[in-house]
């Protein structure tokens, strides 16, 4: 898991689509794709104006693609 | 509850800090959240 | 700059704050705290937002704090 989050906070300059991030599948990413958030770092940068709080950016998640508990967590 | 949505990100930042809700920056990405959470707090 | 830009996006598990960007001094710094960009990775959180588009993110900067088009550029 820190493996995960050390790739996702790694990822600024990368450019992966959305569906890379752990817990994303196609339906969630497209989601998310709708609402401008297609690739990895954009949700990075969502999770950073969050201020790196896990539980806001899970309720994010959640209301944004309808991810559930653990796919948020993941 | 409109009142909410015509409020500045000023004025929501501030709501947030006097319902002790943990917040960032209020911009457009992280605005429907908060205005959520605020919601909930008042209900 | 190169390396000051490299720095700004390793910048997502620093916890260094805003006043510590490049053009970013103390009446700057204190115009974004006051709308919650305490710390660089809060506004790296913003740049990413913004799709890494210097033009958008120098444009929000400035609006956002004020900078001149030197600063923000910075």
């Amino acid at each position: 898991t820190s493996q995960k989050h050390r790739d996702f906070v790694a990822e600024p300059m990368g450019d992966k689509p959305v569906t890379a991030l752990s817990g994303i599948g196609e339906a969630l990413g497209k989601k998310l794709e709708e609402q401008g958030f297609d690739k990895a770092f954009v949700v990075l940068g969502q999770f950073l104006l969050l201020r790196k709080d896990r539980e806001l950016f899970a309720e994010w998640l959640k209301d944004a693609s309808g991810a559930n508990a653990r796919q948020a967590g993941a | 509850m409109a009142t909410l949505s015509s409020k500045s990100n000023q004025e929501l930042s501030q709501l947030l800090d006097e319902y002790g809700i943990k917040h960032g920056p209020v911009v457009g990405s992280t605005r429907s959240l908060y205005e959520k959470k605020l919601r909930d707090a008042m209900a």
